[in-house]
């Protein structure tokens, strides 16, 4: 563990609580992507198969967790307990467009053909992509509100602060994990439009509709 | 340099 992927991982959970916390205050997941969080309740589900299996740490059985719980109670209150607040006029992206080469190059690029590293690998993809709905949705209602920023803000700042772990534990170990690294930089690049839109704009966004 | 396949990280 360093400081870069415990900041990673505490800037991953703000960003899932800044969300969770302003759907149940508000009462309302207007302007939320309901698609992305599925993505990302997929993504976690896929990933943490080994919970049971693999022991690691206290602390990656308790985060594996609560990322767990926290997104699919996420999904659970914009699908079920705020669905007629769901916007899903608005929220259209085509997830079949991602899940399928997600799943084909997960079958082509993986460190072994078994089904845990398969639906890993799949999972790690996937979370590369996962944000595309919600970033859709935004320039298509050409806003987003100022909560829904912070948590885009602190969900990209998160991969790229595990890029650093990368770079730390390739110089203090000599560990690098080539899925995750080329992944997780494509994720990262996805969030770069935003944080200049973020920095430059302040806290409202419009996009050039 | 290995690419490690112990999952450690989230």
């Amino acid at each position: 563990m360093n400081i870069f992927r415990l900041a990673g991982d505490v800037s991953h959970l703000v960003a899932i609580l800044i969300l969770l916390m302003k759907i149940w205050r508000s009462k309302s997941c207007a302007g939320i992507s309901g698609r992305s969080q599925v993505l990302f309740a997929l993504v976690f589900t896929t990933r943490y198969l080994d919970l049971f299996t693999v022991y690691i740490s206290a602390y990656n059985t308790v985060m594996k967790v609560v990322f767990l719980a926290l997104s699919y109670a996420t999904v659970y209150l914009i699908y079920m307990r705020f669905r007629n607040s769901y916007d899903s006029e608005n929220d259209t992206f085509r997830v079949e467009f991602l899940l399928i080469p997600v799943i084909g190059l997960s079958f082509l690029e993986n460190y072994a053909f078994t089904p845990l590293e398969i639906l890993w690998t799949f999972s790690i993809f996937l979370e590369s992509v996962a944000i595309m709905p919600q970033l859709f949705m935004i320039t298509k209602t050409g806003e987003a509100e100022s909560i829904t920023t912070h948590y885009l803000f602190f969900l990209g700042l998160y991969r790229a602060l595990y890029i650093a772990n990368w770079v730390w534990r390739y110089h203090t170990e000599g560990f690098y994990d080539q899925i995750a690294i080329v992944s997780g930089v494509v994720q990262t690049i996805f969030y770069c439009d935003f944080f200049y839109l973020y920095v430059t704009r302040g806290e409202e966004i419009r996009t050039p509709s | 340099l290995q690419d490690s396949h112990l999952k450690d990280e989230l």
